[in-house]
């Protein structure tokens, strides 16, 4: 079991605490707002109500020994970096802090922040992209020209056998695995034939996966 | 060339604006503060300083031939639920809505929204798994019972060819693809040997993949 503070309990610090805590890690959550705190005591192993930039509040806490402490506080830049100055020099292991623009990351990285995030950005980039492939489930980027996509089947490819399509010599596109309703089958063989409604896991070029996306009319 | 409309241009929604602009296609950005106009005007094809919840405003802007308009408002519930009601009535083909919190989300699916994203929570969710596991860089969730991960090797696995870990018989585990600095290998052989540093693509079922996690010490 695992020790986390996390220092800001919006919607992104309240999902990082409350998943911690779920998974059956202590977590303690820290906010200057009387209302967050109610919202989340009852979802937390503790909760503080504190201005973290109170340098004697936050040495009270007794960070120094937690696993990681989350700083996800996005409007107030100057008290996310402050803090995250604070929680480095009281010698806290890994502190991971939210940044709201670019400019906001390299000030935290440059006062020692161990991780910085950018959630809104992040999932921005990543609705944009589904906006624009909509079949594409998910994806991992492999590097700038492969990937591993999670691909709705319909048009060209249901009907037919994984050994009609031939996808890997046509196309140089492994599929991985694929999904119908609930069930996987992660070694798919040329007999098995792909239904309207199925997910295929692929591994291809981002040239070929652009292809097999056409390919689906 | 698609044409999309995003109303709202915070964090997220600027991010969404500027990736789909950045991919070429026409972005019409629509705030209602100067500021953050402003500060998109060089970054969009159009941007328009409006009210959303202005109901003739909203229905000059004529979004109703446009592929998608996201609607990506957060604090203000009543006006992001409102305008995701107009936009739907005016006959806009796809309208995706941000969600600050589950029943914001579940107001917004009722009252017509194609799609409901939770950008914070979701990226609560990923950080809290990777301070988890830190080795593991990406993952697809195939079921609930098999995942693919992009784990960072080291411990154990440093220093052996894949035949030799034999890791498909030993625990059920299938390598995918394997990444060293800049260079992705995605048909890995038995005689390729792990270095430190390595980043392997596996696909398995959870319970392997919390082993081989052990293996590496
Ligand atoms: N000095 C501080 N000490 C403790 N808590 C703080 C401090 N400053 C801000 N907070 C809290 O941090 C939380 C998040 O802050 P803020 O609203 O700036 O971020 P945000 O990026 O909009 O959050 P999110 O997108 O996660 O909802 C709020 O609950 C706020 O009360
Ligand atoms: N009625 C409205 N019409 C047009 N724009 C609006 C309206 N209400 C809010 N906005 C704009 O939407 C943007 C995002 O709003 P808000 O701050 O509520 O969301 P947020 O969830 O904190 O954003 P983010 O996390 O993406 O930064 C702001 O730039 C704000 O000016």
């Amino acid at each position: 079991m695992k020790q986390f503070a996390v220092i800001g309990l919006g919607r992104f610090g309240a999902s990082v605490a409350t998943t911690l805590c779920g998974l059956g890690h202590q977590v303690l959550g820290i906010d200057e707002s009387e209302a967050r705190i109610q919202a989340m005591v009852d979802r937390l192993t503790h909760v503080v109500q504190a201005d973290a930039t109170d340098e004697d509040a936050l040495r009270s806490l007794g960070l120094r020994n937690f696993d990681a402490v989350i700083v996800a506080i996005g409007h107030d830049l100057e008290a996310s970096t402050l803090i995250t100055l604070m929680l480095k020099d009281m010698g806290v292991r890994e502190v991971v802090a939210k940044a709201s623009s670019d400019l906001h990351g390299k000030v935290l990285e440059k006062i020692g922040a161990d991780r910085v995030v950018y959630p809104e950005r992040d999932m921005g980039v990543k609705l944009a992209h589904s906006l624009l492939s909509p079949r594409i489930l998910d994806y991992i980027e492999l590097d700038p020209n492969y990937s591993i996509v999670e691909m709705a089947a319909s048009g060209e490819l249901v009907g037919k056998s994984l050994r009609e399509l031939n996808l890997r010599a046509r196309l140089g596109i492994n599929v991985l695995a694929f999904r119908r309703g609930e069930a996987v089958n992660v070694s798919p063989g040329g007999d098995d034939v792909v239904q309207e409604g199925d997910v295929l896991v692929v591994l291809g070029s981002n040239d070929a996966i652009g292809r097999l996306e056409r390919l689906r009319g």
